[in-house]
């Protein structure tokens, strides 16, 4: 089983890699084991955006953190796919451009996961199969209605 | 396992029942501040067995039971329902033959939580090894809460082995 | 001074009130002592949007807790404005109503304290009297540049 | 005491000397993730007098001098300066007379850090007690980080009842 645990890590390690280069259109991540035990030692991301030389996690940006767990989830999905993801408001910290490059590669992985997600972005509403607007008609009582993309804009702002 | 229904019945704001049929790979939950689109989200974590109330943002688990609103008095009972399509068989073995599994969770006040699947009495057990090594379970990555992303990259080394673990 | 913490607390106490019922366009909301004596006991926030009836502050979404947090922090201002006030993304989890009613008080509070904010929306954007843009043409290395709106949006897409 | 001007020289991204210009009393700050926007942020809380490096996404507060990059080495030293206009006559008695109030501070590698007003030398307490009562100093309601603004009203009754009393 430590076998096991050795090529899943390297598998994840690849995935995580790639897609990083993906999502940041460049620059280079990966997974480190901190000491030689695989079987109990603890594990830890390193990460660089294109160009940028930080030496840790904690100095990226709240949306260069986003995207790098992105990339991490989905590298454990590559392996050994979850039958669904739910994911609440996982791309408010993004800008436009990296927003879509998040949506193209949920539409990719939902090809073997199904997606359950909130959000407020018009990006993230546009990519859906499938539109479920929940509202509160008679306050405190929620209810859910199928919704289309242009019912969804008039209702945010009917508040 | 594709998940094709979701039953939620006076979980926190939906104190009528509502069922959500999933119609696709891509769904998405959309609605302006405070309408409900988190407790749906907390509803699916809470019927895969968390146990932990402070994961539903609440002090004890008797606080996911509709407390009332304007019009209505509190309830004392709450259910959530996950339907699934096991048509591919793939199931773990003593589900397998079902061509649908249905996974469920009732809770009364003060009188705590029972599980079903196919409507069977189980233990809480019974339904995480339904979900076991696919991040859905307990602190799986397969679960992305509201402000919670960066929590995955900036975890203890110990809880990322924990995912590697889980994947394997 | 203890006369002055009791006449400062139900000062706060009022703006609260009143700011809540603003932003929320309804509901109620009041700070409440945890002890009897003011100089040491603990203070304690509840608040109701209109219509429901949670009985505590945990329970209320992400977009609900910054409008409450939000009225909280201007009514200590209406009381002592601060000379500046900082926001980093305080507006990411408003949808476009409360959005409207957030940006709508900032302009108010503006008269007595200068706001500097960072945000992605556009009706941040708007009501804003000065854009700066900050960029990074050279990786990792940042720059600032005077921006309108429709440079703004060229910005963020052009990543 | 109107904020007018705000200097950064080394302090994380912004490796080049940096003055911003503020001109009204709604300055928004935007651009593309990661380019530098709530290093801004930290910048002026940091020469208020954060002590704190977890405050400033930080392991140890040299963390916040410029660390280098694909085309820029490393350096050596970081200051972040802060000018009001004063021509009110509102700060503090000590500091009163003068039209223009500047705030500094200086950190070298291994070294520490060291406060200016109006480039005098004093302690981060002088600095601190030029913002008190307004919100501004240590735990100050008046600087809201990104993913912090719910912890205000989650906080511990003894940090509201601290707020309180700072604006009392
Ligand atoms: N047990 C309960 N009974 C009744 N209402 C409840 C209960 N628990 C929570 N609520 C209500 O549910 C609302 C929050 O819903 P939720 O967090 O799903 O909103 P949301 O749609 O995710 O909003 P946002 O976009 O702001 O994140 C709160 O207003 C709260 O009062
Ligand atoms: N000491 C340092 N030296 C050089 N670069 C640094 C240093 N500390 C942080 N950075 C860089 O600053 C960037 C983060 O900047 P910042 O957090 O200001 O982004 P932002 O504009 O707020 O983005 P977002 O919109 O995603 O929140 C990171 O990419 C990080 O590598
Ligand atoms: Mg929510
Ligand atoms: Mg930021």
């Amino acid at each position: 089983t430590r076998d096991r645990l050795i090529a899943t890590f390297n598998e994840v390690n690849k995935n995580f890699t790639e897609f990083f280069k993906i999502l940041f259109n460049g620059g280079q991540a990966q997974l480190e084991l901190l000491g030689q035990e695989i079987l109990d030692t603890g594990i830890q991301v390193t990460a660089q955006p294109p160009g940028k030389k930080n030496t840790t996690i904690s100095q990226l940006s709240g949306g260069e953190k986003a995207l790098t767990a992105t990339a991490l989830v989905f590298a454990l999905f590559k392996l050994n796919p979850a039958p669904f993801c739910l994911m609440d408001e996982v791309d408010s910290p993004l800008d436009d451009s990296n927003t879509l490059r998040f949506t193209n590669m949920v539409t990719e992985m939902s090809k073997n996961t199904q997606f359950l997600y909130v959000s407020h972005n018009k990006l993230a509403m546009e990519m859906a199969q499938q539109l479920i607007g929940v509202t509160m008609q008679e306050s405190g009582v929620s209810r859910i209605v199928e919704v289309s993309l242009e019912e969804v804009e008039k209702m945010e702002l009917a508040n | 396992m594709r998940l094709i229904q979701l039953k939620l019945a006076g979980f926190k704001s939906f104190v009528d029942p509502t069922t959500i049929q999933l119609q696709g790979q891509r769904v998405g939950i959309v609605g302006p501040n405070g309408c409900g689109k988190s407790n749906i989200m907390e509803a699916v974590k809470w019927v895969l067995g968390e146990s932990s109330a402070k994961e539903m943002r609440s002090e004890n688990m008797d606080s996911v039971i509709f407390n009332g609103s304007e019009n209505r008095k509190p309830i004392s009972r709450a259910s959530v329902e996950l339907i699934f399509d096991n048509s591919l068989g793939k199931a773990p073995t003593e589900w397998s033959q079902y061509a649908e599994i249905s996974v469920k969770r009732v809770i009364e006040r003060e009188k705590g939580s029972t599980y079903y699947i196919n409507n069977l009495a189980v233990r809480r057990k019974d339904v995480a090894d339904l979900f076991l090594g696919t991040g859905l379970g307990g602190r799986g990555y397969a679960i992305i809460g509201q402000n919670t992303i960066s929590q995955i990259i900036e975890a203890k080394p110990e809880e990322l082995r924990n995912y590697l673990e889980e994947a394997a």
